[in-house]
């Protein structure tokens, strides 16, 4: 129920502040310090149930385009995969891989997938 | 995806986007959304990276995405990523030269962490982000702190292919980009950016607030059915607000 293009809604004035705040949503530090593998680990694991419910979509969606091609791809040859990335990113994604209890594989393929997603 | 660099007249820089992802995968009949963006908005987090106890820089991430698509460095520059969708070169040959092991190319959400952490000017973070090769093309917005810091660099996997700059001096006082290339007409059905272009000419150089440009981004159809989030940002003041969007129906959906 949406009129077709051109648009034509006026543009909107006094929307500001909205009635959502900023801290409505958690803010985590990220320490740089650390070791890459324990920098998101308090992260990986209050968010591990929303994360995998991502993750089983994108799969989902993968699978839909591919056929199985990627995910297997992924599974299968995922150290030669990871091996061209800088190291703090792989064991970053180690990290949150063990914290959140998700395949490693899927946690590297969930961070490409913007790029996936855009061809 | 719809990026804003607005400067005001006083030269103040503010930078805000609305982040818009889940196009065609997988629409949900019974609630009228899609079924991607549902999912990720309750892995919006903000990330406050750390070293020595101090912050060195913000980004609005989704939990388990370690790269930046949103942040902003206090003082130096802010950063925000739109998908480019291009058939030649369209990223598919940058990820099967990656899985075939030709590693030159970088995975964008790497890189612009990777600058977050490692460059401290906007002019370093706008060489770097136009020269580097990538898997797959994209649009980079990038804004700093002072009169004329703003730009779109429009990437192609080898180079930029355009560099639109703020030039308030000769009436470009503000750079807008949605998903498509500035030097063509975008999708008809998909057509963000005149919208949100009349409403910025509306609001004019004077009125560019976080405030006003939270309104242009919250107009339909810049704000839609995809619209996971809003971030308004401010380098010299350090500001990064964030709010989870969602579009009422009537709504368009992308």
């Amino acid at each position: 129920d949406f009129p077709p293009p051109p648009y034509s809604e006026t543009c909107r004035q006094g929307l500001y502040p909205p009635k959502e705040k900023p801290t409505d949503i958690a803010t985590y530090e990220v320490n740089l310090d650390l070791p890459p593998a324990k920098r998101w680990a308090q992260l990986a694991a209050d968010k591990a149930a929303e994360m995998k419910d991502l993750i089983s979509v994108i799969k989902k969606l993968v699978n839909s385009f591919s056929g199985g091609l990627i995910i297997d791809l992924v599974d299968k040859d995922l150290p030669k995969l990871l091996s061209g990335l800088p190291a703090d990113s792989v064991a970053e994604m180690q990290g949150i891989a063990q914290a959140a209890n998700i395949p490693l594989g899927e946690i590297f393929l969930y961070n490409v997938f913007y790029e996936f997603n855009a061809f | 995806c719809t990026s804003i660099v607005a400067e005001t007249p006083s030269g103040e820089i503010h930078h805000a986007r609305d982040m818009d992802f889940g196009l065609l995968m997988g629409w949900d009949t019974q609630n009228d959304t899609w079924l991607l963006t549902e999912k990720l908005r309750p892995l919006i987090v903000t990330g406050d990276f750390t070293r020595n106890n101090q912050t060195i820089f913000k980004a609005v991430s989704f939990a388990g995405y370690i790269g930046v698509l949103t942040g902003m460095k206090p003082q130096k520059f802010s950063l925000t990523v739109n998908e480019r969708y291009s058939v030649k070169g369209s990223g598919l040959s940058g990820i099967l030269k990656w899985i075939l092991g030709q590693r030159t190319g970088s995975w964008m959400g790497f890189l612009t962490r990777d600058v977050f952490e490692n460059v401290d000017t906007y002019a370093e973070a706008k060489a770097v982000l136009s020269s580097k090769l990538l898997i797959g093309p994209i649009y980079f917005i990038i804004g700093g702190v002072n009169s004329g810091e703003g730009a779109v660099l429009s990437r192609s996997i080898e180079k930029t292919i355009d560099t639109h700059d703020l030039d308030a001096k000769n009436g470009t006082w503000f750079v807008l980009e949605t998903n498509y290339d500035r030097w063509k007409a975008p999708l008809f059905i998909d057509d963000r950016r005149t919208p949100a272009t009349r409403c910025m000419n509306e609001m004019g150089a004077a009125n560019a607030t976080l405030a006003n440009l939270f309104n242009v981004l919250n107009t339909k159809p810049v704000l839609n059915k995809l619209t996971v989030y809003t971030s308004l940002m401010n380098v010299k003041a350090g500001i990064l607000e964030t709010y989870i969007r969602f579009c009422a129906d009537p709504c368009w959906p992308w």
